[in-house]
């Protein structure tokens, strides 16, 4: 489903230089569940939004589905990743003046140009699955962390996405809620075979994880190898 | 230093209400460093906003140092906010336009009306406190999810305030970073006698924990109260 190779990221700041990325090689099979490890600051995000098709590599390649994702234009890159792609990011990105259940079905508004005749059903069987049965018509400012995390991740669901890219998804949820998403999140995996890419400083997703990939001094490698 | 009685929050949304607090009795004693745990959506943030002066209650009274808070106008609530509290917002609260040091020392711009003498040096020994030395002139946008947070940390304790309210501070922070933290604020809790109130899911800060109060139904309860 993923093939990284070589990629860099390096971000300018007038005179300054900061090396997210140093020559990651990646590969995702389809169906996975995986875990990227990390210190704060070791290049988690970046890596998600590259493969996302939210950033583009300084350089590298990178193939998703076969195809070579050869632009370095974001905004070229919308259709790829509407059509494949869900993402949880990690400061929830949520539309400040649409409530629960238009931001959730957004993504289905993006692609149809409007709002599909069942829109209005599956983003509230999603607020219902996340946990958020009581919360239809709340904007973001009216939500609580958690809660506007957890609608954060209905919208990356939504579309049904072969690919879920899932930005420290748990950071603001007591265990109990944690362990609903993360049995969510699981049951998409086995029923409709999509791929997993969780980041993520929290054991309770670790302990699901059945690849772990450990992200240091800008490369990635997995964690059985990292601890050879 | 803090007591409160019968604190009562709702939140009016058009026809629906949500009772947050629902008469919370709390009592803080002076150099406490006590964590306040319940699920998500429980309560909180609210009640943090509240014992920090950034919101007022539906009704119930709360005294800090033993003058009590009477207001019910949240902006004539700062002088109060500003001498006492140092706050971690749940979502940081950065300064979009101000880079990483202009963000640690503008409590001290709000406090005397301008820089003070030794400003940039204190914000630039927090800022390495924090493990931020290397980022001193980064925009909010051009740091990590953690690397924020730690602004955001780096901020509440830039006035040595006597109470320090923190809204879930080592969410985005993996094991190392979140433990240099924790051992950051214990020792300005044991040095200078600053009260810590804090709120988390995180096992790494319950671990510090001197005191545990539990947030359940609207009501705040110590854990082993809860358990009895
Ligand atoms: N401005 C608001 N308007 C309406 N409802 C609100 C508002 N702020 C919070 N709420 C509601 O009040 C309840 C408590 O919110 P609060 O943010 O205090 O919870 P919390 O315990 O901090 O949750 P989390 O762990 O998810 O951050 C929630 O149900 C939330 O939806
Ligand atoms: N837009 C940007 N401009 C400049 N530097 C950036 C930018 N975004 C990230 N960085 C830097 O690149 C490095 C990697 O950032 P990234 O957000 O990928 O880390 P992370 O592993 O997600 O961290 P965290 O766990 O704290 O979220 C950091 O040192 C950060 O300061
Ligand atoms: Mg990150
Ligand atoms: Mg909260």
């Amino acid at each position: 489903v993923i093939m990284m190779q070589n990629i860099i990221k390096t971000y300018r700041l007038g005179s300054t230089e900061v090396r997210a990325l140093r020559g990651v090689d990646l590969e995702i099979r389809k169906g996975e569940f995986t875990v990227v490890m990390g210190p704060s600051g070791s290049g988690k995000t970046t890596l998600l939004n590259i493969l996302g098709c939210l950033d583009v590599p300084t350089s590298g390649d990178y193939w998703l589905h076969g195809q070579r994702i050869a632009e370095t234009d974001v905004d070229r890159l919308a259709p790829i990743r509407n059509a494949n792609i869900g993402f949880v990011f990690q400061n929830f990105n949520l539309i400040p003046v649409l409530d629960t259940v238009e931001n959730i079905e957004f993504p289905l508004l993006l692609r149809e140009g409007h709002a599909p005749r069942d829109s209005r059903e599956r983003a509230l069987a999603l607020a219902e699955a996340v946990g958020l049965k009581d919360f239809p018509h709340h904007r973001p400012d009216e939500l609580s962390g958690g809660q506007r995390q957890r609608v954060a991740i209905a919208r990356a669901l939504i579309m049904h996405p072969q690919v879920v890219l899932a930005d420290e998804p748990t950071a603001n949820l007591d265990s109990e809620t944690a362990e609903q998403i993360l049995d969510l999140m699981e049951s998409i995996n086995r029923e409709r075979g999509a791929t997993f890419l969780i980041s993520t400083h929290d054991p309770r997703v670790l302990k699901r994880a059945r690849r772990v990939l450990i992200i240091r001094d800008g490369k990635v490698a997995d964690e059985q190898a990292a601890a050879a």
